[in-house]
């Protein structure tokens, strides 16, 4: 339900 | 012409603990300023920056700006084989970063430069509801109680607390730590203790660590040299709900 997520949209 | 001396190793060691367990390669930019390095994970989980400022160095030169691209497995391996009052001293010739300690006796190390897989990230800029600071090794502490639990950490904070929260198949733990700064919003985001681990190898950079913290916003930890002239500054993507 929970996952790792990434910092691609802050780039 | 780049030349660049430090009094003892302990720094870039303490750095480079954390940064060889996040990123494979960096690329050390440097000019008059200082000598600085950003860098983002394979998996683009966390983005590291370091700032090393030209007064933190007992010499530097640097003429004109220049690009080391080094494995940091490589580069850790050496300055693990320094002794903490050794003075360091980099720099280059064709095609090598050169570490020269200098104790007893005086040690040469030439690490090959590398081609970049890829370009470096630009550090993005974000706007946080929350900052505030706590002793580095209150964090630490908290990260190996919530390791008992869980592999994930629930931190959050609000006017009066800082808090880390997880539970697990056979209990849980609570730590608030009252953090005396003006924090006017609250907020709070799940994170991987794995990657959170990573970073705290970077145990002697900083006798505090400034967190800011949104609602399901990445986690930016940063280690600052009291002189203010050494930054160590990560960027840690949150768990969120799928």
């Amino acid at each position: 339900k929970e996952k790792q997520s990434s910092l691609d949209a802050f780039f | 012409m780049f030349k660049a001396e430090l009094s003892n190793p302990n720094i870039l060691k303490t750095s480079f603990e954390a940064i060889s367990a996040i990123v494979d390669e960096i690329q050390f930019q440097t000019d008059s300023e200082g000598l600085r390095l950003d860098a983002l994970d394979r998996g683009h989980i966390t983005f590291l920056h370091l700032d090393l400022k030209a007064s933190l160095f007992d010499e530097y030169i640097c003429d004109e700006p220049e690009k080391i691209n080094i494995d940091t497995d490589e580069f850790m391996k050496v300055l693990k084989r320094s002794k903490s009052d050794d003075r360091v001293l980099l720099s280059l010739d064709e095609g090598n970063l050169i570490i020269t300690f200098e104790g007893q006796a005086k040690r040469t190390f030439k690490i090959r430069l590398i081609d970049m897989e890829y370009e470096p990230a630009t550090p993005p800029a974000i706007e946080y509801p929350t900052e505030f600071s706590i002793p580095f090794d209150l964090f630490k502490n908290s990260i190996n109680d919530i390791d008992i639990y869980s592999d994930k950490v629930s931190l959050s904070v609000d006017s009066e607390k800082f808090k880390a929260f997880a539970t697990g198949e056979f209990g849980e733990v609570n730590i608030e730590f009252i953090h005396g700064e003006s924090v006017k919003e609250e907020a709070s985001s799940v994170f991987s203790l794995e990657k959170i681990s990573e970073m705290l190898k970077a145990d002697k950079f900083s006798d505090n660590v400034t967190l800011s913290i949104g609602n399901d916003m990445p986690l930016t930890l940063s280690l600052k040299m009291i002189s203010e002239e050494g930054e160590l500054r990560f960027l840690l993507a949150p768990r969120i709900e799928n």
